[in-house]
């Protein structure tokens, strides 16, 4: 079994977290 | 400067004026002609749903989760953050202000500070277990990916084996800086690079400039 993520690693995947989608044309 | 600025008339209900430019890029790392591409943006979602010249969450959704509805926790966090006056809505203002922090240049310390208030979903001063646990949760669902319980527990253990330095049970502003600046990549998110190079990214201001003049 894999070692688990940090739990934040995880967190910061969230689409609604990445303000980047922001620019998106 | 922006003297031929498309903003420089009568001030309309949600608009700008010249002089309300330069005091948002002299209280940001923007200059003016930034501010005002990021005004081109900012009228981009503040019409999308609700043609107000505000950002309603459902706007934010959409921009960032392509779908207006549903619930997102994370997308509520970062909305309420934004919504400094608490209001429901955001207004110009309160969007330069929070990408202000984003910006590369902003300081490490201000991008800490509201990654912190972000997952300080009930806003203790602190970081909980049973918080991070409901994000861990939220983005499983998001993402459509299954662990079990028990490996979830795992992850939390060991996440805060490493983030909670005094042991007691919570992540508090200290801790968190400490394990963030141990784990920089938590804070990746916190960046937008586009910021660097945003008046390229949206030159139409440079379009509507000329549409004004010509009238």
């Amino acid at each position: 079994q894999p070692t688990p993520m940090n739990a934040f690693e995880l967190i910061s995947m969230s689409k609604g977290l990445n303000l980047g989608n922001l620019f998106d044309e | 400067g922006c003297f031929e600025c498309y903003y420089n008339r009568p001030k309309k209900k949600f608009g700008y004026d010249c002089a309300d430019l330069a005091r948002l890029a002299a209280e940001s790392r923007f200059n003016v002609n930034e501010v005002e591409a990021l005004y081109e943006l900012f009228k981009k979602l503040s019409c999308s749903i609700i043609d107000d010249g505000l950002i309603h969450k459902e706007e934010l959704q959409l921009a960032l989760l392509q779908t207006p509805s549903g619930e997102n926790l994370f997308l509520d966090r970062v909305f309420d953050l934004f919504d400094e006056k608490q209001n429901g809505v955001i207004e110009f203002e309160e969007f330069i202000h929070a990408l202000n922090i984003f910006h590369p240049y902003a300081p490490i310390e201000d991008k800490i500070d509201f990654a912190f208030r972000l997952y300080d979903l009930r806003q203790t001063g602190f970081i909980e277990r049973e918080e991070v646990k409901q994000m861990v949760i939220a983005i499983l669902i998001e993402s459509e990916m299954r662990l079990s319980d028990e490996l979830v527990e795992e992850i939390i253990d060991k996440t805060f084996a490493d983030a909670d330095a005094d042991g007691d049970g919570k992540i508090d502003k200290k801790d968190w800086k400490e394990f963030v600046i141990r784990h920089p990549s938590l804070l990746k998110n916190m960046t937008l690079p586009y910021l660097k190079d945003i008046t390229t990214a949206f030159p139409s201001f440079v379009f509507n400039t000329q549409v004004e003049d010509s009238e």
